[in-house]
């Protein structure tokens, strides 16, 4: 019968720590981005000083992102021609971050997400 | 605050969001054993979720918006920014990289774990027990491994299934060889007159041992102690509380089975003879009520006995038998029959609606065919 | 330049469904 733990010791000293998140980023520096749409980024590297790589991985910038917390309102750049207006909000029900690992058939549970940043409206050019 | 937003032109997909309900944050931070995800089958079964002590199913929630999975980097090549490229934002503080993209969620649905009776022999009494079973050497603790469900729900639901350890081969017993213990288990323990309400299964076995042939005694602990654990309820300090009620209820199925399966019998027979079937002087109240979900009336005052193995896995099948047995039924008496095909978790009596017709005589609810 | 970085805007948002899940798809 098929089985896998889950590895859980990095979670479970955040909630023991009462280490919560409560900016955009979580305290392991991880975020959760939600567009209301389809992201279309290329697949494949350009001579364009957007593209670089990072840690032998092709990378793309695609965005520039701004958040006021006091408001909890967020604005989001995309490209030259598109602007989206968002928020922060908390999740109802946090979502744990799980990785599955497929070489060693393990699965580790790496980050608690309580908050995103979510755009649900249509895209505005900008001015 | 401003941020830069990288992302990977390849996303990896090896990540995947969970829900945390406070079932699951508690269980993350108790000091019981992991959460673990198991599976009957690698192709045809559903994965669930166990705790030490809970199981739940998985359920994948799809959605239609894109999620970015981010984190905080440095690029390796810092590029100065104009301002006129920061549409009257303020300067980035930091970087962020889209590592990985979901198009859905994992919800956790509380359910109840099963035990995998795979290759786990029924002992009957057998001199030789366990033979060549292919679970020899394997131990209890293998099979609750492979089983979907929490340990916590492994360990209940296998005493209700009857599973002992018989030469160290996990079993489970017959249903003759759990009749067979538990009969002599009463007997003995009603003729040393020990507390049905706090036996200790190494005393119960004792007294078991004074009353059975010398030889080879199929009642070994292992069995006394499954006896106790199906009929009973643990108190605090390693004794059992007897459960009457489940203990006539026992007696009161095999007596169906054996008085009233071939034809129905007066109502009033099958009492007497299901009163018999209990040790002297066990003192066990009886009522036919408690058999509901295994007998029908096919006449009124008369009893017959249901098999669970006739009854039709289809839902409109099992209907259309139940109505030809009895062609009204009590709600009450109607219920067992029909409740585990309820998958959806409706109000009885609206999924029995979905089938049947309902009328209401005097106080009572009858249900009968469309 | 023959690349695009753009959001393809969707009306509505939908979630409603829900399927158990296979070993296979765990790991896919």
């Amino acid at each position: 019968m098929p089985s896998v733990a889950i590895s859980t010791s990095q979670v479970r000293a955040l909630l023991l720590s009462e280490n919560r998140q409560t900016n955009v980023t979580t305290p392991m520096g991880n975020m959760m981005l939600e567009i209301q749409g389809d992201l279309e980024i290329p697949e494949t590297s350009h001579a364009d000083d957007r593209f670089s790589s990072h840690e032998g991985v092709d990378i793309v910038k695609f965005g520039l992102l701004h958040v006021n917390m006091e408001t909890k309102s967020a604005t989001l750049f995309i490209g030259k021609k598109q602007r989206l207006l968002g928020s922060v909000v908390k999740l109802d029900t946090p979502l744990g971050l799980l990785k599955f690992n497929h070489k060693s058939g393990t699965v580790e549970m790496q980050d608690i997400f309580s908050y995103k940043v979510i755009f649900k409206n249509r895209p505005l050019p900008i001015m | 605050m401003s941020t830069n937003l990288y992302s990977r032109l390849s996303c990896d997909p090896s990540y995947k969001l969970v829900q945390l309900t406070p079932e699951l944050l508690e269980a993350l931070t108790s000091d019981e054993p992991q959460l673990q995800f198991k599976c009957f089958d690698e192709k045809r079964s559903d994965v669930v979720l166990c705790s030490a002590r809970r199981t739940w199913l998985l359920r994948q929630k799809n959605h239609s918006n894109t999620v970015m999975l981010m984190r905080e980097f440095l690029p390796e090549d810092e590029q100065t920014q104009e301002d006129s490229s920061l549409f009257g934002i303020p300067r980035p503080i930091n970087d962020l990289l889209g590592y990985s993209r979901t198009t859905y969620e994992y919800e956790t649905r509380a359910t109840e774990g099963r035990i995998n009776l795979d290759l786990v022999p029924i002992y009957n009494g057998e001199v030789n027990f366990p033979g060549e079973s292919k679970l020899k050497g394997r131990t209890l603790k293998d099979v609750f491994d492979n089983s979907p469900s929490s340990e916590t729900e492994c360990k209940v639901r296998w005493y209700q299934l009857g599973g002992c350890v018989v030469n160290g081969c996990p079993c489970i017993l017959s249903p003759d060889m759990l009749s067979n213990a538990l009969h002599v288990t009463l007997m003995s323990a009603l003729a040393e007159s020990l507390d049905f309400d706090r036996l200790h299964p190494c005393e119960t076995y004792e007294v078991v041992q004074k009353d059975v042939e010398k030889g080879r005694s199929p009642y070994v602990l292992e069995v006394v102690r499954t006896v106790l654990a199906k009929f009973g309820t643990p108190n605090d300090d390693e004794t059992w509380k007897l459960n009457r009620r489940q203990v006539a209820q026992w007696y009161g199925v095999r007596a169906l089975q054996k008085f009233a399966s071939r034809h129905s019998v007066p109502l009033e027979e099958f009492l007497i003879k299901w009163k018999s079937t209990f040790p002297p002087f066990a003192g066990f109240d009886i009522d036919i009520k408690m058999l509901r979900g295994w007998f029908c009336e096919p006449t009124r005052g008369t009893v017959q006995y249901v098999s669970k193995d006739t009854l039709p896995v289809d839902v409109k099948d099992r209907f259309k038998m139940l109505f030809k047995l009895q062609s009204q039924w009590d709600l009450e008496a109607f219920a067992p029959f029909i409740e585990d095909l309820n998958t959806k978790g409706l109000k009885i009596d609206t999924f029995i609606m979905k089938y049947a017709r309902k009328r209401r005589i005097g106080k009572k609810i009858v249900v009968c065919s469309r | 330049k023959n690349f695009r970085i753009w959001v393809r805007y969707k009306e509505g948002f939908s979630d409603a469904v829900r399927k158990n899940v296979s070993w296979h798809d765990l790991w896919s």
